[in-house]
């Protein structure tokens, strides 16, 4: 988390930090055997990564003592219409992860809620994001963090992000396209922004006095750049998805 | 001869004069002997009498013997004048047997072709009993009872007698007899009258374990008692009552002893006379009642039934618990409960106990828990509520359900729901919040 807080104790109770194949990366509980995630990382070669290369951790804000208590993965369910084998498109970066055992929730473990049917999505919300990321960019140098931290970052209007990724695309090949299954959100300015090791984490918005979960932390062009937005998985688009899959499984 | 040997005895049968209902021939000499089993007469009826007429039934004639002695001799018709016919009467034979002979000479009147006769017999049975007394001074057929049956008698002997080996007459006896009806009457040997002396007679009522036998004596009674300076004293002649595992009782004088109790389903009367005095005897009828059984005491929270102002032999009871109760008999339960009054006067089982039902543990909410509002844990009528593990849980529904025990055991809501609740988790609702929005 760029441009971030040290998040207290109990604060973002649904922060899951997960572990694929030694990558850290995020997600965020949504029922008792439940993680919701992004696909990427967890499809290696057009194959689903096995359960036993899956660590989650949860309960904690410190990585120290989160490491102590693992979760393991019974089953992994990617989105089927997740299709990047070049790192070039993100979408449908959903994926889901059952528990092999139910967790007890408390005031450290608690589900962030789905979004509500017909959720708005309006530009300028501030919304929550978090993890266990990169918290500072030098120039040859980045930090990771062992606390877990939260930024608040606004919601960009679509127009303002599409105009955003065509100057990306000027500057770089291989930008992923930006599709209706994806948000961004950010500082026009950088500053805050989510970042490596934040991936697959939650983006959560707050409203009737509940979070519920918005976004998942997919990709982006850098992290804290001047017009660079974070790119989100906007999951209001996958409910029938999450609730047919929890359901069948 | 007056024995038959082919002759077979028959109940009933007809006799026909030959070639009847033709005219008969001339120069018959035809004999019927009929017989019927031993005990019974024969009842002879003509159905129709036509017999050449003559004064004594000189030419044609049916005579009718027993044991070759002439009863009668018909000739004529039924409808006629002439001659001698029986008309519509029945002749009885003295015994079980009746000969018929018919004789028909060698004339027949010419204007009249007779043709016979034919007749009915039946055996009657012969009622013994009732033959009076002879005259001659021989004995009677019974000696005291005669009986009659078909086809014989039979005699039998008052009370204190038995019937002598000759089947006739009686001789006194009065040891050995068991009177084991529920009900029934005895008398000493002759009475009201005064029996021989020296007797020594014995009575046993013994019935069925579970009556007890009260003697009822006719106000009738006379024991020889002699006064002595104590008072009267049955020395030479008494009545003793025995009773299992009591004193005997001596009873004498001329007042009835009245109704004693025995309290027991045995008794013996010893009946003693020696060879002097007067005892004009006794005689009582006993009846038995079932014996008691104590009324059952009272089962805290349940009920016996059938509740009688007393309990007899072969009386049962009942005990059902009041609702919300079960039935406890030496610490487990059973499904019902009856006890019968015994014999001895005793209940054949202890009464139960009616203990409070108990609906069991309630089943554990997951991420939730339960207080009870009312009543002793588990038992019948306590109320519990579930509750889930507040904030992070919440009660489906959101409404908190009261579960009640019921009497069929088993923990129910207001709306008969047995089913527990759900737990369901909060979303989104840290307890703690992040430092939003600050200037």
């Amino acid at each position: 988390i760029i441009g971030g807080s040290d998040a207290p104790d109990n604060t973002i109770p649904w922060q899951v930090m997960l572990n694929v194949n030694q990558n850290r990366g995020g997600g965020m509980v949504i029922a008792d055997r439940w993680v919701m995630t992004a696909a990427h990382n967890l499809i290696d070669k057009n194959s689903k990564v096995a359960t036993e290369a899956i660590q989650i951790y949860m309960g904690h804000n410190n990585v120290d003592t989160i490491l102590q208590t693992p979760l393991y993965a019974a089953s992994v369910h990617t989105h089927p219409g997740y299709n990047n084998p070049n790192n070039v498109d993100y979408n449908n970066d959903i994926a889901l992860i059952k528990l092999q055992d139910p967790v007890t929730f408390n005031a450290s473990i608690m589900p962030i809620c789905l979004p509500p049917e017909g959720a708005a999505y309006e530009t300028g919300i501030m919304g929550l994001v978090s993890g266990f990321g990169i918290t500072k960019l030098g120039e040859q140098r980045f930090a990771l963090t062992n606390k877990l931290k939260y930024v608040l970052v606004p919601l960009v209007a679509e127009e303002e992000c599409a105009k955003s990724a065509v100057s990306w695309k000027q500057e770089s090949a291989n930008i992923p396209d930006l599709t209706n299954n994806m948000f961004c959100a950010g500082m026009r300015e950088g500053t805050k922004d989510s970042c490596q090791g934040d991936s697959r984490g939650p983006y959560a918005l707050y409203d009737h006095q509940r979070y519920w979960a918005a976004g998942i932390v997919s990709w982006g062009v850098g992290c804290g750049k001047k017009g660079a937005y974070g790119v989100y998985t906007r999951v209001a688009n996958y409910l029938d998805w999450i609730n047919k899959t929890m359901q069948e499984n | 001869s007056l024995l038959f040997p082919d002759s077979k005895p028959v109940m009933h049968g007809e006799v026909l004069s030959p070639e009847y209902p033709q005219p008969y021939p001339p120069n018959l000499q035809k004999r019927w002997d009929l017989s019927v089993p031993n005990g019974y007469q024969i009842r002879l009826a003509f159905s129709h009498m036509d017999i050449e007429a003559s004064a004594g039934c000189y030419y044609d004639s049916l005579t009718v013997l027993y044991n070759e002695k002439v009863l009668a001799k018909f000739c004529g018709q039924e409808n006629s004048a002439d001659g001698h016919h029986p008309g519509n009467q029945p002749i009885l034979s003295p015994g079980n047997r009746l000969t018929l002979l018919f004789q028909t000479d060698s004339n027949n009147p010419e204007k009249h072709q007779n043709v016979g006769f034919s007749a009915q017999y039946q055996a009657i049975d012969i009622d013994e009993c009732s033959a009076p007394e002879p005259r001659d001074g021989s004995d009677s057929l019974c000696a005291q009872i005669c009986l009659n049956t078909l086809g014989s008698y039979i005699c039998s002997c008052h009370h204190g007698y038995e019937l002598r080996s000759d089947q006739r007459t009686c001789a006194l006896s009065c040891t050995g007899g068991i009177f084991d009806e529920p009900q029934g009457h005895l008398s000493s040997p002759g009475y009201p009258n005064s029996p021989p002396h020296a007797l020594s007679c014995q009575y046993v009522i013994s019935v069925d374990s579970g009556f007890t036998v009260t003697l009822n004596f006719s106000d009738n009674f006379h024991v020889e008692s002699v006064d002595t300076q104590q008072g009267p004293n049955c020395l030479y002649h008494w009545l003793q009552v025995t009773v299992p595992h009591r004193e005997p009782i001596k009873l004498c004088g001329a007042k009835s002893p009245g109704v004693i109790e025995t309290n027991s389903n045995t008794v013996r009367l010893d009946y003693h006379t020696d060879d002097e005095g007067l005892s004009n005897g006794w005689s009582l009828d006993y009846s038995t009642q079932r014996v008691n059984c104590p009324p059952p005491s009272k089962v805290a929270q349940g009920r016996v039934t059938p509740m009688l102002a007393e309990y007899f032999y072969r009386d049962y009871i009942f005990v059902r618990c009041d609702q919300g109760y079960k039935l406890m008999m030496d610490g487990h339960e059973i499904k019902s409960f009856s006890a019968m009054c015994q014999n001895n006067g005793q209940w054949h089982l202890p009464l139960p106990e009616c203990h409070i039902i108990d609906c069991g543990e309630p089943e554990p909410l997951l991420n939730g828990g339960l207080t009870f509002l009312s009543g002793f844990q588990n038992q019948y009528r306590s109320v519990f509520q579930y509750h889930c593990n507040e904030p992070f849980y919440s009660l489906l529904g959101g409404v908190n359900v009261s579960f009640t025990c019921e009497a069929d055991r088993k923990w129910r809501s207001h709306n008969d729901v047995v089913v527990s609740p759900t737990c369901l988790p909060v979303c989104g609702k840290p307890i703690k919040h992040v430092s939003g929005i600050q200037r």
